[in-house]
């Protein structure tokens, strides 16, 4: 149950300093050395030391935003800047994998549309933070067009992703489901690739609503119904897919927040960058 | 001349001045929490702040004033202290308590300058 953040040898030396300005309170040096440990989890922004299961995959869009970060040493910032990305002062992203367990029950394909619904548990932000920027991430595998016959049609390879939040859902027929457009996006469907869709306004209401989160509803709409099948938006995983490739390919939630630690320096590193 | 060469050497030694640092998050355990980086350069100020307070120790007026009268009085006032004047941010990537990746700015973590405060 100890958090444990400092290992024993430095917990030992810290007990030593703490005896020798206080000799008098060394009751008291175990409370000194909690203190500290919770200013380090503080500093983290932790409750406690994290004790992650094994085999935790890392989603390659964490790495590849934590490089983009990290690739100027020279000029570190406390912000992001992320390229094509408005984040504005934030300086912390999370990342969020849907709820599998909430897909139990749920209409899966409907005739030839996806619509499906994610969901996703934000109650992990902290309410401190402030979210700058929210946005879902669909990995989208390319397909062959060119056997398809579309008739006279030219643009059979763009097919239209919307992704709704859900305002108020009926879980039994589906039928009286309310939802809200919050994006949508023409893909061309002959390259495989990420597509990003905007959602912050909704996962800033679960923020501060979290009873109000009834998730997202991702729609795929092919040019022309049936001609085509629309699977290739990996929305749920596949029999025959491995974990592994699964958590290469599932959507990813991803929130940019501002923990008010960051715009004090701004001006100092300004400064500094200007030197 | 040797002599004088070896005091200079001793006393340059001893200046104020920034420390290699290498944080590593394995000796502290911390590297099944902390995707990357692995480790991190922090850096740390250590020396002396001697009269008279050359330029390059990167001192306010009220390290010179405190130098000043440390040089009259050195049991009453201690001299002027070494501590990091600029500091930097890092990135880490991490894990939380909930097994939710986390990429977070940390400001203030590298020691860019030091200087007699």
């Amino acid at each position: 149950g100890r958090a444990d953040l400092i290992p024993d040898a430095g917990r030992r030396n810290l007990a030593k300093q703490a005896a020798a300005y206080s000799p008098d309170k060394i009751d008291k040096n175990d409370d000194m050395i909690r203190a500290f440990e919770s200013s380090l989890l503080n500093m983290f922004g932790l409750n406690e030391r994290p004790r992650p299961r094994k085999n935790l995959v890392i989603p390659p869009y964490m790495l590849e935003l934590y490089h983009s970060q990290t690739k100027d040493p020279e000029n570190p910032s406390v912000n992001f800047n992320f390229a094509g990305k408005s984040t504005s002062t934030a300086n912390t992203v999370r990342s969020f994998h849907h709820e599998e367990e909430s897909e139990a029950g749920q209409p899966v394909w409907e005739g030839d549309e996806i619509n499906r619904r994610l969901w996703f548990n934000t109650s992990a932000v902290p309410s401190v933070e402030l979210i700058k920027a929210a946005e879902l991430r669909l990995f989208r595998e390319q397909i062959d067009v060119d056997h398809v016959q579309y008739g006279d049609s030219t643009d059979h390879h763009l097919y239209r992703v919307n992704v709704y939040e859900v305002m108020r859902p009926n879980s039994r027929t589906n039928t009286d489901t309310i939802t809200r457009l919050l994006d949508t996006k023409l893909v061309d469907v002959r390259n495989s690739s990420w597509e990003s869709f905007d959602v912050r306004s909704a996962v800033t209401k679960w923020k501060n609503s979290p009873e109000r989160n009834y998730g997202l509803e991702v729609e795929v709409v092919s040019p022309k119904r049936g001609a085509l099948s629309n699977h290739h938006v990996r929305l749920r995983r596949s029999a025959d897919m491995d974990d592994h490739a699964w958590q290469h390919r599932r959507p990813l939630l991803l929130t940019y927040t501002d923990d008010g630690k960051g715009s004090s320096n701004s001006n100092r590193v300004a400064s500094r960058q200007k030197r | 001349a040797n002599g004088r060469k070896k005091h200079q050497r001793r006393k340059l030694k001893a200046n104020c001045r920034r420390h290699s640092l290498y944080v590593d998050f394995s000796d502290v355990g911390w590297n099944d929490w902390i995707v990357a980086p692995p480790g991190y350069q922090a850096y740390y100020c250590h020396g002396e702040c001697p009269f008279p307070l050359a330029d390059h120790l990167n001192s306010t007026n009220h390290a010179i004033v405190q130098t000043l009268v440390n040089s009259v009085n050195p049991l009453a006032v201690p001299k002027a202290c070494c501590v990091p004047t600029d500091l930097s941010p890092i990135s880490m990537l991490y894990l939380n308590e909930n097994d939710q990746v986390v990429l977070k700015n940390y400001q203030d973590m590298v020691v860019e300058g030091c200087g007699c405060r």
